[in-house]
């Protein structure tokens, strides 16, 4: 498409067109938008992240990311509609424009690209990263398995041919690597939001220990009022709590990582559906899907600006 | 590349422990090549699960036998995964 108002936001799109529109919407819209490659797959793909910026240096940061599991397409979907509405909306909207008015926004929306490449190309199930470890026959780690948070404990397997495989080591995976050295030398993030699907929760940490963070209760009150706008526009119903209370034990995931760095505000969404169609979510769904967890993101992050720390 | 031809995606609701156990064994029966969407994670709770066509009807007689009720979540996996590629498509085609 000659621009990203012509693009199609209602259908899915292959890698090379999702990377495609990145670079259409940062010429279309230079003064805001910037792409930074911050490393390479396992497979040497470029990974990029998406800046929103209105200037100064440094200043303090909300990360979004979708994708990081390739086959739940709604997601990165999902992420080039953000990327769309925040410049859409970046002057328009005051909560957004409060927003970029203090902070800046770091947008992934294809988190794992070796993956994705492969649900398009080979195996469209496949959740994992494409590295190859062990000298298993089995290909690829979980990267929400991956972080140095609860890393290996139970909640994740040590078989490489699992879907859950946390891999040799902490942060084995490049995809993961790139994105902890990024947050570290930043060092000014302020929220950390990890999109998924499915099943429809929103998801604060901890997931490897029943320990309840010291912030749960604020926590606890975000995600109550960011579903509650997340409902309101369409009735989608939503769950939400710690990991290890709402979903599962889940060991080296990446928003216990970023909560243990002192990113106060980290957050998983678990997106449409709740076990109609799972994966293979239709078309469709793409734009309600987006619209209404735009709002919960709003939520979260003017509630991230009206409260620094 | 790999096909979904016959694969359906069954919803278990184990609706006590030892219904829980038994699913949760599951996960280690590795030649079934399943692929759970949705993990177990307690009673009540629901484990949506991806079944290869061989898979298909020793896992059903397994789940009945065992008086664990199951529904059919997605009939025809290939259907749907094939629904996705001709949206898209379609979608390059009118570019």
């Amino acid at each position: 498409p000659l621009s990203t108002n012509t693009f199609n936001y209602a259908t899915y799109h292959s890698l090379d067109e999702i990377y495609a529109f990145m670079d259409l919407l940062v010429a279309e819209n230079s003064h805001l938008v910037s792409k930074i490659e911050i490393g390479r797959s396992t497979e040497n793909r470029p990974i990029y992240v998406l800046k929103f910026s209105k200037g100064g240096t440094n200043r303090p940061a909300i990360w979004i990311d979708t994708g990081i599991h390739s086959r739940e397409w709604v997601t990165q979907a999902s992420g080039v509609w953000f990327a769309k509405k925040i410049v859409q909306d970046h002057e328009n909207d005051e909560g957004l424009a409060s927003v970029l008015d203090k902070m800046d926004i770091f947008l992934e929306i294809v988190t794992n690209p070796d993956g994705f490449a492969f649900t398009q190309t080979k195996n469209r199930m496949w959740r994992k990263t494409r590295s190859k470890h062990s000298n298993s026959i089995c290909v690829g780690v979980d990267p929400n398995r991956n972080w140095d948070a609860g890393f290996g404990g139970s909640g994740a397997s040590g078989n490489p041919c699992s879907e859950t495989y946390h891999g040799p080591y902490a942060n084995s995976e490049p995809e993961v690597k790139a994105i902890v050295d990024f947050v570290k030398s930043h060092g000014n993030i302020k929220a950390f939001i990890s999109i998924h699907s499915y099943s429809q929760l929103l998801l604060y940490p901890y997931g490897y220990t029943t320990t309840p963070v010291p912030d749960q209760k604020e926590l606890h009150e975000i995600s109550k009022k960011a579903v509650a706008a997340l409902s309101s526009l369409y009735g989608t119903k939503y769950k939400y709590g710690s990991i290890i209370t709402t979903i599962y034990k889940a060991s080296g995931g990446t928003i216990d990582w970023t909560y243990e760095q002192g990113i106060k505000y980290s957050f998983t969404f678990e997106l449409r559906d709740t076990g109609r169609y799972g994966f293979l979510l239709p078309a469709k769904e793409i734009v309600p899907t987006a619209q209404e967890t735009w709002l919960a993101l709003m939520v979260i992050m003017q509630y991230t600006v009206e409260h620094p720390y | 590349t790999e096909t979904f031809v016959g694969h359906q995606v069954l919803r278990i609701v184990p609706t006590n422990d030892e219904d829980l156990q038994k699913v949760q064994e599951l996960q280690d029966l590795e030649e079934l090549q399943l692929d759970f969407w949705l993990a177990p994670r307690g009673v009540g709770h629901p484990v949506d699960v991806r079944v290869p066509f061989p898979s298909l009807q020793p896992l059903k007689a397994h789940l009945e036998s065992n008086g664990i009720s199951y529904s059919i979540m997605i009939e025809d996996v290939q259907a749907l995964v094939d629904d996705e590629q001709m949206e898209m498509l379609r979608e390059r085609r009118w570019l």
